[in-house]
């Protein structure tokens, strides 16, 4: 398995339709501070059913919206989509491809969609258990908390130790 | 349950002492279960001695140090248990060149089991990977993607 | 004494929206007391803005920028309320090349009043010191000063 | 007034003495990982009367004294002393050159000096005040410190500027 493409509207900074394509192996993401590099981390991890608002910076759940700029007028909606090569099968559906997307309205409101079928936040998070994905796991590391690996007490390392096992 | 945990731990363990001394060029370091006794409530403790250097608290390793032996730690745990992809964000902001080195070559090996999607200002992290991804800002605080090329 | 810390408060804010807007080649920035009715327990909030943003959050800023901010209101305090020296130990690593030439040229301005020591690992940094030390280690694991000769 | 030299011996990684003679302007300290950059730091808080062990990165008094290496033995004392160019007399003493001195020793006694003279740690916790050196200052900000300024809730970062009133 693998992640084929990211898809980012109205999420953060990325006011505009962008579609980023990845390849095996090695990917860096390079650009100047502050052109929108670390919302890309927010907008997976945001996908893949992260419910912290604190965890993507933000202290409010329209933070993730689109906010406007000097140039441009705000948004009513942000959505993400992840496109994965499932052909291994790693998760436990027919697809060879797997897409789930999610957005977020200024109302509040939410949408999941799994291979275009809407579903359930729940449905998202329990799919992605035991791989190391999402919630608790171990693949994606933010900006600065990589300095959290030893700063965490034994007790909470001990926790990060059962996500994985 | 626990013997699940125990048997992860183990062979985490086991890699963590590998990868360390492989991206310090020598050095040792431990992972330790402060609770023997009484493994369903034991913490995780990390020992790490780099180089040269007498065994002292993690808190007085350098900023680089502690960045080199947070990373051992996660590749230990991405080699042991492979997650798909990881998504790491600066992780080697701390390092200096010559760790960077160290460093790119050892996530060469890791994406062989695991995709890596790096965000960096590394010029040693740009150089070893396969696909470069520009992001760039408009004057309208709009986030763009630049497709740069890779020149080897 | 209230009156002492309220006219410093009000000469430190003015200068931080002048050096917000020097190191950001723009936008805005705002030093706001968070009780103005009760200034013995006022606390001091931050606004800042880059250029062409909205304002938002400051936990929504980037690394880079949060970093530049705080840098902002570093120097304005040393800028108001001198000391004879300041101790920065990488205070920019977060910054990308851009930002470290707007850095580096208001550091030298800051080092009229303030002598400035610096650890760095940023060439652009190294640039513009008028002294440069190196801290190089033994294999015994005992540092030592390595006199810089500085090319201009 | 500036900072003339930092002299250490027995200091965490500056196990032999090192003197540093800086210049008014820039002064860039560089160097690999792990070198004792950070550790200069620490000396030159702890030589103006840190005490604080956990802002010099340690757990216990003996942590600054040099612990000894795979080719060195333990040292049973550590020695920091500032150099200070006092010609404007912004410290009040009568003195042009000003040269403060600690050391400390693994049976936890300390001393301190003021020109070679024995004194307490509040005499020089006291020179300092209001210079915005030492204690609560603004003028040493340690590695990884800078993200405070922002993360301190208001609160406490009104302390810190009535520190420089
Ligand atoms: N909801 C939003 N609407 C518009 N802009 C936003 C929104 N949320 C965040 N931003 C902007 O995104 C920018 C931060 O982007 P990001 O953290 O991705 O930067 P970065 O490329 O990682 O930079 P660095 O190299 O400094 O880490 C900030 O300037 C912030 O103002
Ligand atoms: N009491 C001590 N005795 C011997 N060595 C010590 C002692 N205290 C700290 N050290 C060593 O000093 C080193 C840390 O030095 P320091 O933090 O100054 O590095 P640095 O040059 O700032 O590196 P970086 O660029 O990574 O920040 C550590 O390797 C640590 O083992
Ligand atoms: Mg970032
Ligand atoms: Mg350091």
């Amino acid at each position: 398995m693998y992640l084929k493409r990211v898809e980012l509207q109205g999420f953060k900074s990325f006011a505009d339709r962008i579609e980023i394509e990845f390849q095996p192996g090695i990917n860096a993401i390079v650009g100047p501070n502050g052109s929108g590099k670390s919302n890309i981390t927010d907008a997976i991890r945001w996908v893949l059913g992260e419910q912290s608002i604190k965890t993507l910076r933000g202290s409010k759940l329209e933070d993730v919206i689109f906010a406007g700029s000097h140039g441009r007028r705000p948004m009513g909606m942000a959505e993400v989509s992840i496109i994965l090569d499932n052909s291994d099968h790693l998760l436990p559906l027919e697809y060879s491809e797997v897409c789930i997307t999610r957005r977020v309205f200024r109302s509040g409101e939410s949408e999941f969609y799994l291979n275009k079928v809407p579903c359930r936040l729940k449905d998202i998070q329990e799919l992605f258990m035991d791989t190391g994905i999402g919630k608790d796991g171990y693949s994606i590391i933010s900006q600065g908390e990589v300095d959290e690996f030893l700063i965490s007490r034994p007790e909470e390392r001990r926790l990060m130790f059962e996500e994985t096992a | 349950m626990e013997e699940m945990f125990l048997n992860t731990f183990q062979r985490v363990k086991v890699e963590f002492q590998k990868v360390f001394v492989e991206l310090f060029g020598g050095g040792k370091a431990e992972l330790i279960l402060d609770d023997g006794e009484n493994l369903l409530d034991s913490g995780i403790e990390i020992i790490a001695q780099p180089p040269g250097k007498k065994l002292q608290n993690l808190t007085l390793l350098s900023g680089g140090e502690r960045a080199l032996t947070a990373i051992a730690l996660l590749f230990s745990i991405l080699n042991i248990k492979a997650t798909p992809f990881c998504i790491l964000d600066e992780i080697e902001a701390a390092l200096d060149d010559a760790n960077i080195d160290r460093f790119t070559r050892y996530l060469k090996k890791v994406s062989g089991h695991t995709q890596v999607i790096i965000i960096t200002h590394r010029k040693g992290t740009m150089e070893v990977a396969d696909a470069l991804y520009g992001i760039a800002m408009e004057e309208t605080a709009v986030s763009k993607l630049i497709t740069v090329k890779l020149e080897d």
